[in-house]
């Protein structure tokens, strides 16, 4: 689950658009 | 008065923090029954996560952002995504809720395994926040402003970050004075509050050290 990613994870994830996953 | 360009770019970001708030379905799970502590914890994380992602797509948002070189981007929400949700959290704290929500809402936070010492001045911000009773454009210009701090650690072209602090500073300055005309000193509390910002990070940071301690 996400809340396992930290941060930085997330926010890179995000940047790309990942986050309908 | 606002130029166009000054107008079209408050109306762009207006329109993209509206858009990007937490999915309501995340938002209701706030409400519902009784947790124990791991599950408050484990919800507010989630709810964190979640509010990260918004604060993202927000951000990609902001005239200029996606221009800036991509590791200063990453480090600029590193930096400032603690700050911004704050904000948001206040926002949401000090919005009219249905009658009793603010009271469940604030005992989720206290029943989470946060130290009294950290949630009070959590709380301070809240009402300090409140108080103010800002627009919502003086909330969506006041988080793009906290993102773009050129002083975060790690950024390689503070100028880039701080030419689009800066226009987004005059942007804010310009709307305060023109929709509070009587109160001269509106701009310098809400950038007060940045300072408030800086101070709640800095505890944010000390509790994650002490949870990682213990």
């Amino acid at each position: 689950p996400a809340s396992n990613l930290g941060l930085e994870d997330i926010i890179r994830k995000a940047l790309m658009g990942t986050v309908e996953e | 008065e606002l130029s166009q360009d000054q107008q079209a770019l408050l109306s762009y970001i207006l329109e993209a923090y509206n858009k990007h708030r937490i999915p309501p379905d995340m938002a209701k799970k706030l409400l519902q029954e009784q947790f124990s502590t791991e599950e408050n914890f484990l919800l507010l994380t989630e709810m964190a996560t979640s509010h990260v992602q918004v604060l993202v797509e927000f951000t990609k948002n902001i005239p200029g952002f996606q221009s800036l070189d991509h590791e200063d981007q990453i480090a600029l929400l590193k930096g400032s995504a603690v700050e911004a949700m704050f904000l948001r959290s206040a926002q949401a704290f000090t919005r009219k809720m249905p009658h009793g929500h603010t009271e469940m809402l604030e005992e989720r936070i206290r029943k989470s395994g946060m130290s009294e010492k950290f949630i009070v001045p959590m709380f301070n911000f809240y009402k300090s926040i409140g108080g103010l009773q800002m627009m919502q454009e003086e909330h969506a210009l006041l988080t793009a402003i906290t993102i773009l701090s050129p002083d975060r650690p790690y950024i390689k072209d503070q100028k880039a970050v701080e030419l689009l602090q800066e226009a987004m500073l005059e942007v804010l300055s310009k709307f305060c004075k023109l929709k509070h005309p009587q109160e001269p000193q509106h701009f310098a509390r809400l950038l007060g509050r940045l300072t408030e910002l800086r101070t709640l990070h800095h505890h944010h940071a000390e509790m994650l050290e002490s949870w990682r301690m213990s």
